[in-house]
């Protein structure tokens, strides 16, 4: 464990945490992508079966237990409590147009061609992608809630913040894991263009608004 | 390579 990935994931608990509060104080998921959610909790799905076939720490166990909790909280107050907030006509991104792409990625490049390997893989490579129907009908709605804005800001920011700890952990122990570094990557780019707004929009107070 | 065979990541 080093200090680059530890803010990572405390950054990453931030911004699910506050997801969380912000959907359940206001009682409305208004603006918030349901189907990002809903990649997001497939996402810790697919990759913490290993909950039960390996212990690594306390902490890995308890945060990836507290992860999957949480992610599933989001999606059952989104679909179930607060479905009558839940904006479907601008979260229209297909997310099956990321799965299934994703899915067969998952089967050809992998480290093992084993299930927990491939669905490991699977949610590395979703994981990437699964911001995009959040940023797509931010882009649809024009703005988004600056609590919208802290989030994504948070969650960007965790796997930015992972970047450099794989560049650590290859010069300090030569450790490096190709495809969690690409998608990682692939995944920070994204964020890029809502970074650059929010940096000069929202920390002056102002509300985030995409080009539509 | 420096692969393992667990993830010890998040």
């Amino acid at each position: 464990m080093n200090v680059f990935r530890l803010v990572g994931d405390l950054s990453h608990l931030l911004a699910i945490i506050m997801l969380l509060k912000k959907i359940w104080s206001s009682r409305s998921c208004a603006g918030i992508s349901g189907k990002s959610q809903l990649l997001f909790a497939l996402v810790f799905t697919t990759r913490y079966l290993d909950l039960f076939t390996s212990f690594i720490s306390v902490y890995n166990t308890s945060m990836k237990v507290i992860y999957i909790l949480c992610a599933y909280a989001t999606v059952y107050l989104i679909y179930v409590k607060f479905k009558a907030t839940y904006d479907h006509n601008h979260d229209t991104f297909r997310a099956e147009f990321l799965v299934v792409p994703v899915g067969g990625l998952a089967f050809l490049v992998n480290h093992d061609f084993t299930p927990l390997e491939i669905l490991w893989t699977f949610s590395i490579y979703l994981e990437s992608v699964a911001i995009m129907p959040q940023l797509f009908m931010i882009s649809k709605t024009g703005e988004a809630e600056s609590i919208t804005s802290h989030y994504l800001f948070c969650l960007g920011g965790y796997r930015a913040l992972y970047i450099i700890n794989w560049l650590y952990r290859f010069y300090s122990e030569g450790f490096f894991d190709l495809i969690a570094i690409v998608a990682g990557c692939v995944q920070t780019i994204l964020y890029c263009d809502f970074f650059y707004l929010y940096i000069t929009k929202v920390i002056y107070g102002q509300k985030l608004s995409l080009p539509a | 390579t420096g692969e393992t065979d667990t993830h010890d990541e998040l």
